[in-house]
């Protein structure tokens, strides 16, 4: 799973963004 | 009674909280039978990350809330998403089966889940309905004195409106108890509170 190592705000941000499956 | 404007921005905000669901197949993990630490540690991550991305779709959705400062946006979400996915937690609690099947693998302490049971189950007593869930969810997540917000003005100017629809719902479904609303929005800093325990917990853990 490539957001195994995200962080809090990196996955707002990308979800804000729509990026949901890159 | 709800006026036309608080009528149809509840039944909005409702849609779109009734949509907010974690895909299937992420929540069906949780069911299998995994006690290595390293699997455990994997579901809990993508859960986690499954419950902040369907969050931000809600969030997205109040309205509003995309014509706010973009990095005001990412401070609220940043500074709720704890709370939020706790409070949702307390309806069908995903965490409490997980912690349930698995009750030793994260080393979490007695001081921090004794309080967070305890809390769930006072939730539980109060019999809140789906409007007062979602609604108070909007609420946390727009909360104007989180760190870092620039201004906090137009963060109120949203939650202002919801807070007096969650009064109205109050006195709707719970005209025997006058003190409903003052009991639902006391909670909420019993809600900060985890998320500081959380956030001591996070550094624990990286630490050890």
């Amino acid at each position: 799973n490539s957001s195994t190592n995200m962080g809090l705000e990196a996955i707002i941000r990308k979800a804000l963004m729509g990026k949901y499956d890159e | 009674e709800f006026t036309p404007e608080q009528q149809s921005l509840l039944d909005y905000i409702m849609d779109s909280y009734s949509k907010q669901q974690i895909p299937q197949e992420v929540s069906k993990k949780l069911l299998h039978e995994e006690f290595s630490a390293e699997g455990n540690f994997l579901i809990l991550t993508e859960m986690a990350t499954s419950h902040v991305q369907v969050l931000v779709e809600f969030t997205k959705k109040l309205p509003g809330f995309q014509t706010l400062d973009h990095e005001d946006q990412i401070a609220l979400l940043k500074g709720s998403a704890v709370e939020a996915i706790y409070w949702k937690a307390t309806i069908r609690s995903p965490w409490s089966l997980l912690f349930s099947n698995r009750p030793n693998s994260f080393s979490i302490s007695d001081e921090f889940i004794t309080p967070m049971f305890n809390f769930y189950k006072s939730i539980g007593e109060l019999k809140m309905t789906q409007e007062e869930y979602a609604l108070l969810t909007a609420i946390v997540i727009l909360s104007p004195d989180r760190q870092y917000i620039k201004d906090r003005e137009s963060v109120e100017r949203l939650q202002e409106p919801l807070l007096d629809i969650l009064q109205k719902c109050c006195k709707l479904h719970h005209p025997d108890n006058p003190q409903h609303f003052a009991c639902l929005l006391g909670r909420l800093p019993e809600l900060r509170t985890f998320n500081h325990h959380h956030a001591e917990m996070l550094m624990s853990w990286r630490v050890n």
